[in-house]
């Protein structure tokens, strides 16, 4: 099965 | 100041229709090189990146950075009020809390004017790594929205396979399953339906199909659409605007446990 992950996992806060 | 002139509504109108279901709110960010979006949908999950260069406006003006924070459902209203092939200025001034917006039909004799109230949005802002991807493919973006709308007949997922030979688009549901193969075309007749593929090395993803959905939105706004993928890293989804910039989606990836 799989999982959605977020964008704040790969991209950083600016 | 602000002052942006575009010779026709519709534009607008279809770079709204491509941002409104993944976004309600956002900040126009307008300063001398042109106009920047950059906004995540409530579940962090999709990102829209839009932007439209100053040189694609004639005239186009705005001395200092300007945040217009738009609630885009208003925005969409008097966006109706406005003619397709209308010429559309927008202004707004340095300390104003209204973003003016005047539709001029082609022969100048009928001249709307309207004024949309701005507000105050804070929003966080990422920062997207430049990124070399493993495999970019650049495709027809009507053969895209269809695969989309296809495979959500058997799935609320979709999984991306590219390889040298092609991109594979699957979906496996209650129903049985479905897929969609395309090939990398050099031979076409038509250069906008062709695919064309750079692959580094091989890719497969799983991402959730009710976004790109949403993305395929921007369907009307170019003939092609680019995937940029790595594995397990956000797709990077592009519609090219010509001569003015382009709109971007992110979507982080479905990731096995």
């Amino acid at each position: 099965s799989t999982k959605q992950s977020t964008l704040g996992s790969f991209f950083g806060k600016n | 100041m602000l002052e942006a002139r575009l010779p026709q509504a519709k534009l607008l109108k279809s770079l709204l229709e491509a941002i409104k279901e993944l976004v309600v709110e956002c900040n126009f960010d307008c300063n001398d090189s042109g106009i920047a979006v950059q906004a995540m949908d409530s579940s962090h999950v999709a990102l829209v990146a839009l932007l439209l260069r100053a040189d694609g406006f004639d005239p186009y003006r705005c001395d200092r950075n300007l945040p217009l924070g738009i609630n885009l459902t208003s925005l969409n209203k008097i966006l109706k009020c406005a003619g397709n092939e209308d010429i559309l200025t927008i202004k707004a001034s340095d300390d104003g809390d209204v973003l003016n917006l005047v539709f001029e039909s082609k022969d100048s004799d009928r001249i709307s004017e309207y004024e949309l109230k701005l507000m105050d949005i804070d929003s966080e802002h990422l920062g997207i790594p430049d990124t070399q991807y493993d495999a970019v493919v650049s495709m027809s973006s009507g053969e895209f929205q269809r695969i989309c709308r296809d495979l959500s007949q058997i799935s609320d997922s979709i999984v991306i396979d590219v390889t040298k030979e092609g991109i594979k688009f699957s979906a496996s549901g209650e129903v049985g399953n479905g897929s969609v193969t395309l090939k990398q075309s050099g031979s076409v007749d038509r250069e906008d339906e062709a695919t064309t593929i750079e692959l580094q090395q091989a890719v497969s993803l799983t991402f959730s199909l009710k976004y790109f959905q949403y993305f395929t939105k921007a369907t009307p706004l170019s003939s092609r659409v680019v995937l940029s993928m790595s594995n397990d890293v956000p797709i990077l989804v592009e519609y090219k605007l010509d001569n003015l910039g382009y709109v971007r989606y992110y979507l982080a990836p479905k990731i096995g446990d």
